[in-house]
């Protein structure tokens, strides 16, 4: 595994904020998935899955997508291989509310999900399947992000109560954490929330303890390569 | 500690300084806070439709100024203070901005293969 691996560097991650954290996530990692796949960045459309992905968790009845009162990534990523793919931003823009009705339209899908899977809670594997497979859908407990302006963090103290989605695009070997003088290896996350907020809209939280519960839940997608078709 | 912040957005001082004594012995912590509300207000346009919400969102800010020491303290290696989130009670914050259902992993999710993770 490199030291340090970055997506934004290998031109695989897109600029954009968005309101609805789990399908923010959810395309962020298929556009990753696409842009190995095809070698395109597609800015995919996260309004598609707020208006029309109401994918359910076969395991807990009532647990269903559901716009601005949440979803799940991996059943957002069911939705869309059950659907065929997802949209272009541009042809199904970002509205910021979920009462519109669904206006997909397959003709004009710009990815396709092949498979995903759940990665271990093992950071090894995290970080491996981030270099093999491209960035990853994580969740996270956000409670030291309403604050966080920049830097590494790593709170003594944090809940592994999941309530935001993010994307994981990569890590670092260390980030200087001048209070405690010590060098701490980080992940790096892409947030939604716009590049006035954290470090240009990222985030960086420090590896090692499953901090705020970032490793418990990180999901893996693989796109359809498209040119061919 | 909140960082002070000129209109612009960009940092002019890392630590709220402590402000020295005023000839009319205003509190100086009150003028910090008010001090960095309307800093605030600048920086990320921030316009309050009456008094009362203005007040209301005042209060609120001096909250997250001190949750923000708060978290300072908890989490030395990164820097807390006011974002564009500090007029935001943390359960409106929750609410508005945060949004994963209450979360487990789908049994039937597939498990990813295990890599190689040595050379």
């Amino acid at each position: 595994l490199p030291e340090d691996f970055d997506w934004r560097e290998k031109g695989a991650v897109t600029p954009g904020t968005c309101g609805s954290c789990w399908s923010f996530s959810t395309t962020g990692a298929l556009e990753g998935a696409n842009f190995l796949a095809t070698r395109k960045l597609e800015s995919l459309s996260e309004q598609q899955l707020v208006d029309c992905d109401h994918e359910c968790d076969p395991e807990e009845a009532g647990s269903c997508d559901s716009g601005c009162n949440g979803g799940l990534m991996n059943s957002a990523f069911e939705y869309t291989l059950k659907a065929g793919g997802l949209m272009r931003e541009e042809d199904y823009p970002y509205t910021g509310n979920d009462r519109g009705t669904c206006k997909f339209d397959k003709s004009k899908i710009a990815a396709k999900v092949a498979n995903f899977s759940v990665v271990s809670l093992d950071e090894d594997q995290i970080a491996a399947n981030l270099v093999k497979n491209g960035p990853l859908a994580v969740a996270i407990n956000a409670v030291f992000m309403q604050t966080y302006m920049k830097g590494v963090s790593c709170p003594y103290i944090c809940s592994k109560r999941l309530d935001h989605g993010v994307l994981l695009v990569g890590y670092g070997s260390a980030g200087y954490a001048p209070v405690r003088m010590k060098e701490k290896p980080y992940w790096i996350i892409k947030n939604s929330w716009g590049e006035s907020w954290g470090e240009n809209g990222f985030y960086k939280i420090c590896r090692g303890r499953n901090i705020c519960g970032v490793d418990s839940m990180v999901s893996t997608v693989a796109a359809v390569n498209t040119n061919s078709q | 500690s909140a960082e002070a912040f000129s209109a612009e957005g960009s940092e002019v001082d890392p630590l709220i300084r402590q402000v020295t004594d005023r000839q009319d012995g205003a509190e100086p912590h009150l003028l910090t806070e008010e001090h960095h509300f309307s800093l605030f207000k600048k920086r990320f346009k921030k316009i309050y439709r009456s008094q009362e919400e203005h007040d209301h969102r005042f209060r609120i800010f001096k909250a997250n100024l001190k949750r923000a020491e708060r978290h300072q303290k908890l989490d030395p290696s990164a820097t807390h203070g006011v974002t564009q989130f500090s007029d935001l009670t943390p359960s409106e914050f929750r609410r508005t901005y945060l949004g994963l259902r209450r979360l487990r992993l789908p049994k039937d999710a597939n498990e990813a293969p295990i890599l190689p993770t040595d050379n």
